[in-house]
């Protein structure tokens, strides 16, 4: 374990702990009465948080974490994949079946077909792996999902016109993310002989690229002190 | 170090 992972695996923990408050926002605020501004916007614009990204994301978990009970590699590393799996699931399950929270989901807006990542990310894992076995290739294709699994949500931010703070640091804390453990495996790389992992390293990179725009827009924000706006 | 079988990051 070395400094860039831990940061990267809190400021993943962040980012599911900023959307998890979100939720928690929205549905307290259906127990208030109206006219609380903060419920009337809340629930009135869409959260902005796209059900098709997160449901991405307990697949992916599902399929990298398949090894939690089998491998045991350390307490830390078991409880963070309980903790990613469990909130992954109860958020889908949340913006689905809640009958507050799926209020804010706005589902005419959130219609990226995310079907069509899955196949070709499965496709890929199938050809390009580093081992062709059954948890090896869905390990591969979780990499590779991951990588994407934040279309979705990218897209959803360009349709919405006032995105609010939550959103917006949740998927900056969700690039920022990967962004540490690239810098994790450039340590690793230098420090460990045999730790070579080309696929997580391109994977890790091109999930990184994807936040680039976004990472520009948020810090322009930022420094202008501005709010955050996605051009469509 | 962790052999390449299964793979110790999150």
């Amino acid at each position: 374990m070395n400094i860039f992972r831990l940061a990267g695996d809190m400021t993943h923990l962040m980012s599911v702990l900023v959307l998890l408050l979100k939720i928690h926002t929205i549905k307290s605020c259906a127990g208030k009465s109206y006219p609380c501004s903060l419920c009337f916007i809340l629930l009135e614009s869409s959260s902005g948080i796209s059900l098709k990204t997160q449901e991405l994301y307990a697949l992916v978990f599902a399929t990298r974490y398949l090894d939690i009970f089998t491998d045991f590699i350390s307490v830390y590393n078991t409880i963070m994949k309980l903790i990613f799996l469990g909130s992954s699931f109860s958020i889908v399950w949340y913006i689905r079946r809640h009958k507050i929270v799926r209020r804010s989901y706005d589902k005419d807006q959130d219609t990226f077909r995310h079907f069509f990542l899955v196949l070709p990310c499965l496709l890929l894992a199938l050809i390009i792996n580093e081992k062709f076995t059954f948890k090896e290739v869905l390990w591969t294709f979780s990499l590779y999902l991951e990588a994407v699994a934040i279309l979705p949500q990218l897209i959803l931010l360009q349709r919405t016109r006032n995105i609010d703070n939550l959103t917006g640091q949740y998927v900056f804390l969700l690039g920022a993310y990967r962004a540490l453990y690239i810098l994790n495996w450039i340590y690793r790389y230098f420090t460990e002989p045999h730790y070579v992992h080309w696929i997580t390293w391109i994977s890790g990179l091109v999930q990184t690229l994807l936040y680039a725009d976004f990472f520009y827009y948020y810090f322009s924000s930022l420094k202008n002190n501005v709010k955050l706006k996605l051009p469509a | 170090y962790i052999h390449d079988d299964y793979h110790d990051e999150l």
